[in-house]
C-alpha cells in the first residue's frame, strides 16, 4: 500500500496566462511526480496539486520565485487518509 | 437489509455490491441487477436497473465513479440509488418518471481502479489496464471516448493521469458502457457524477462550438445548480465543458451527445474548498442530498421533453 506521508495538497491561483503555462510545466516535470487534482485553466480559477513531501521544497521555491501564490489546502495527505480508514472501520463495526 | 447499511461511510467494492443485491432483493418488482461486460481483471461491471414494466422504453443512464480515487461519487450513487427505489410509489416525481422511463445506474464504473484505491494507492485515478512499452499503468476512461479521442485535451503518455489510450474504447470499462447505450437505442439522456469543483457541465468538451442545443441546456443546467444550492448554499459554476474549465477530449458525455444523446450532463461534485475529492464521510450525505434536486430537475426536463 502506498503512502502519502508529509504529501500536500497546495491551492494554487495563477494570476495571467504565463504563470498558466508555467504551472503546466511544472506538472510535467517527472521526477517530481506531481498530481494535479484540479488543472490551471485560466487566471484566478484554482488549480490543486498534490505535492509529494520529497519534492516539497523544490516545488515551493518554484512558486514562489516566480511569484505564483498559493496556499496550503491539505497539510498532510496522509493524516485524512488515515482518519477515512478509522471512520470507515468504525462504521463497519457498527454495521456489524 | 439495505435498513442497515451505512450511506453515511465509504465503502469497499464488495460491500457495495453486497448492497446492491439487497436493494435488489427489497426492491424485486422495481430494481435488478445486471451486468454489461467485465472489467481489464475481469471484474463484472453492474448496472442497476430501475424500471417498472414495458421494453425499451426511454432510458436515463447514470453513472459514478469513473475516476475510481473520487469514493464521494460512488458513495453519492449508493445513496441516490436507494433514494429512487424508496422513493417510487411515494414520491410523485420519482413515480411519474419511473411509470414512463426506465433508469440504468453503474455506481462502480471503474472496478479495477476503485479496488486499488483500497488496496494500494487511494489516489489511483484511472483504469488498471497495461500500457504496452511502458512502466506506467492505466489510461484515463473520461478521455477513452470516441469524441475528439486523441485531441489535445488529453494525453498521449501513458503515465499521465489523463491518458487517452491506444485507441478509442480500447477500456473494457468503456466498450462495455458504449455497447450498452447503442444497444439499448432508447437512451435519452446520459449523467456521468465526478468530483470535484462544484460544476455542472455538457458538451462540448472537445471544442469551443457550442452544442446545437446549447441554449436549452444551459438553461437546464441553471435551474439545476439553482435548485441545487438551494439545499445548503453550495454554489455551482455551470456550461460547456470547454467554456467552464478547459478542452477535455474524448470524454462521455461528448460520446453521448454526438451519438444522439441531447441530455448529456457531468457533474463535479462538491470541494467545500479544503479536502478535494478527500471528502470526510460525513459530506456524503450534505453532498447526496444537495445533488438530489438538481438530478431530479434534469430527469424531470427530459421526461417532458421527448425526442
Amino acid at each position: 500500500e502506498q503512502f502519502f506521508v508529509g504529501d500536500q495538497v497546495l491551492r494554487i491561483t495563477a494570476s495571467d496566462e504565463e504563470q498558466i503555462a508555467l504551472l503546466r510545466v511544472l506538472g510535467e516535470q517527472a521526477e517530481l511526480q506531481l498530481d494535479f487534482w484540479r488543472h490551471p485553466t485560466s487566471p484566478g480559477h484554482p488549480a490543486d496539486l498534490r505535492v509529494p513531501f520529497p519534492s516539497l521544497q523544490a516545488v515551493k521555491i518554484f512558486l514562489e520565485s516566480n511569484s505564483i501564490s498559493y496556499s496550503i489546502m491539505i497539510e498532510d495527505v496522509q493524516e485524512l487518509l488515515d482518519e477515512e480508514k478509522k471512520t470507515m472501520m468504525k462504521s463497519r463495526r457498527t454495521e456489524r | 437489509s439495505t435498513r442497515t447499511f451505512d450511506f453515511a461511510s465509504y465503502h469497499t467494492i464488495d460491500e457495495i455490491y453486497d448492497w446492491m443485491d439487497t436493494l435488489v432483493a427489497d426492491h424485486p418488482g422495481l430494481v435488478s441487477k445486471i451486468q454489461i461486460g467485465q472489467s481489464y481483471e475481469n471484474r463484472p461491471l453492474y448496472v442497476l436497473k430501475f424500471s417498472t414494466g414495458g421494453s425499451s422504453r426511454p432510458a436515463i443512464w447514470l453513472d459514478t465513479g469513473i475516476h475510481s480515487r473520487e469514493w464521494i461519487t460512488q458513495a453519492t450513487g449508493v445513496w441516490t440509488a436507494n433514494k429512487i427505489a424508496e422513493g417510487y410509489g411515494r414520491d410523485p416525481s420519482i413515480t411519474t418518471i419511473l411509470d414512463s422511463m426506465d433508469i440504468f445506474f453503474e455506481i462502480v464504473t471503474n472496478p479495477d481502479g476503485f479496488a486499488f484505491t483500497h488496496s494500494s494507492n487511494r489516489m489511483w485515478r484511472k483504469t488498471r489496464s497495461i500500457n504496452a512499452g511502458s512502466n506506467c499503468v492505466g489510461v484515463d476512461p473520461n478521455r477513452n471516448w470516441d469524441a475528439g479521442f486523441g485531441g489535445p485535451g488529453s494525453s498521449s503518455n501513458p503515465c499521465s493521469e489523463t491518458y487517452h489510450g491506444p485507441y478509442a474504447h480500447s477500456e473494457r470499462e468503456v466498450k462495455a458502457i458504449v455497447d450498452f447505450i447503442r444497444g439499448h437505442g432508447n437512451v435519452k439522456s446520459v449523467i456521468s457524477i465526478h468530483s470535484y469543483s462544484q460544476m455542472l457541465l455538457f458538451p462540448y468538451g472537445y471544442k469551443m462550438a457550442p452544442a446545437p442545443n446549447h441554449q436549452e441546456l444551459n438553461e437546464l443546467a441553471k435551474k439545476a445548480v439553482s435548485d441545487l444550492a438551494a439545499v445548503y448554499g453550495t454554489k455551482y459554476t455551470y456550461g460547456s465543458i470547454a467554456n467552464t474549465i478547459y478542452m477535455a477530449d474524448g470524454t462521455t458525455v461528448d460520446w453521448a451527445y454526438d451519438n444522439g444523446v441531447k441530455y448529456s450532463f457531468t457533474f463535479e461534485l462538491r470541494d467545500t474548498g479544503r479536502y478535494g475529492f478527500l471528502l470526510p464521510s460525513t459530506q456524503i450525505i450534505p453532498t447526496a442530498t444537495e445533488t438530489w434536486p438538481a438530478l431530479l430537475d434534469i430527469m424531470v426536463h427530459v421526461l417532458e421533453h421527448p425526442y
